[in-house]
């Protein structure tokens, strides 16, 4: 995924199976973004694969003060491709089940 | 430190914790 400057990765094991999963996501180049997050820390959440957008969260965050509604897009983007990621694999190893 | 959490109006909770140390490092 194109570097945006936040960070998200699993906060826990991805079972393949359940549709809630843990993120954790922070600010790993605070260049790339307008907001100043030197020293933010991460921050936990769980995100519901099936029924959840990415962009929501984002905003939710941004709602909740962590980010500055003009970094929501970075923000959303981020978890969109972690996300994406997340379901990929998930698609690639229930093909690799049924005895392909 | 104790993690903060915040819970969103939508009924998310957010727990922020230190930013794992060896991604720190690798900066």
């Amino acid at each position: 995924a194109e570097e945006t400057g936040v960070r998200v990765e699993l906060a826990e094991e991805d079972d393949g199976k359940k549709s809630s999963i843990a993120l954790r996501l922070w600010v790993e180049d605070p260049k790339k973004l307008k907001g100043n997050y030197k020293d933010s820390g991460a921050i936990e959440f769980t995100f519901d694969l099936d029924t959840e957008v990415p962009e929501t969260v984002a905003q939710e965050m941004v709602d909740s003060g962590f980010f500055l509604e003009i970094d929501v897009k970075i923000v959303g983007k981020s978890i969109r491709d972690r996300v994406s990621l997340i379901k990929w694999r998930r698609q690639r190893n229930a093909s690799g089940h049924n005895g392909k | 430190s104790s993690a903060a959490q915040v819970v969103h109006s939508a009924g998310r909770r957010f727990i922020v914790s230190p930013v794992p140390e060896s991604r720190l490092r690798e900066q």
